[in-house]
């Protein structure tokens, strides 16, 4: 099953 | 106070339509290096990053950075009125609430201002680490933006793989599955129509569909557009903005539970 990860599990929050 | 100036005033144009339906607001970031802008769609899934460089307008003036939040489907709206062949100029004042869009045609015939009202928008700017990438496509932006649509009627994800062999893009649906390859080619007559393939490694991995296409909305920006992906990361579309910068959709995966 795969599933959609959110764009903010890769890019740092400042 | 902030001018600026552009000659090919259908550039900016073309750059709404591309995010229009994928971003509901944004703050538009005005700085000496250029007019950005940072944002990701409703559900935290795509991120998009456009950078049109000082350099690229005919005049430009920026006194002090500002940010200004818009609209983005009504600031289309206003841009629709432009001619292609006009020149447009974005002016705002510091702290003002409203940001003017003057179109003149090319004749200097005809000056148009639509003044349009700014809005209030918290948003964070991510910080993308610079990324070195497994595999780099460069393809025609028209043939990629068919094999999007074309794979979206038949499935709703696609598997982007590259090997030694060329990237292939592949989907499964109800009715069937669909495998589309696409070799490295480099004897065209336009370098437009050129497919690149750069792989230190081999890469494989899934995509929403409905993003990408909406990404190919940037298609008339450009003959071509670059594909960056790396195992488990977000793949970068980007699309260059003329001489003067880019549009860069990243888009997260789908990865295994």
């Amino acid at each position: 099953m795969q599933r959609q990860k959110s764009i903010l599990s890769f890019f740092q929050k400042p | 106070m902030l001018e600026l100036r552009l000659v090919q005033g259908s550039l900016l144009k073309k750059v709404l339509e591309s995010v229009k339906d994928l971003v509901n607001d944004a703050n538009f970031d005005c700085s000496a290096t250029g007019f950005s802008l940072q944002a990701m769609d409703s559900s935290h899934v795509a991120l998009v990053a456009l950078l049109l460089r000082s350099e690229g307008f005919e005049h430009y003036r920026c006194d002090r950075n500002l940010s200004m939040g818009m609209n983005l489907n009504n600031m289309a709206k206003m841009l629709k009125c432009a001619g292609n062949d006009d020149i447009v100029t974005i002016k705002a004042d510091d702290g003002g609430d409203t940001v003017t869009f003057m179109f003149e045609s090319p004749t200097q015939d005809k000056i148009a201002d639509f003044e349009m009202k700014l809005m209030d928008i918290d948003s964070e700017h991510l910080g993308i680490p610079e990324a070195e990438f497994q595999a780099i496509v460069r393809m025609p932006s028209a043939e990629f933006a068919r094999i999007c649509k074309d794979l979206s009627s038949i499935g709703d994800t696609v598997v982007i793989s590259v090997t030694k062999e060329g990237v292939k893009f592949s989907t499964r649906g109800d009715i069937g599955t669909a495998n589309i390859v696409c070799r490295q080619n480099t004897t065209v007559d336009k370098p437009e129509d050129a497919t690149v393939i750069e792989m230190q490694e081999p890469v494989s991995l899934t995509f929403a569909l409905r993003y990408m296409n909406s990404f190919t909305k940037a298609t008339p920006l450009s003959n071509q557009v670059t594909i960056s992906l790396s195992s488990e990361l977000p793949v970068v579309v980007e699309y260059k903005v003329a001489e003067m910068g880019y549009i860069r959709f990243y888009l997260a995966p789908k990865l295994e539970e």
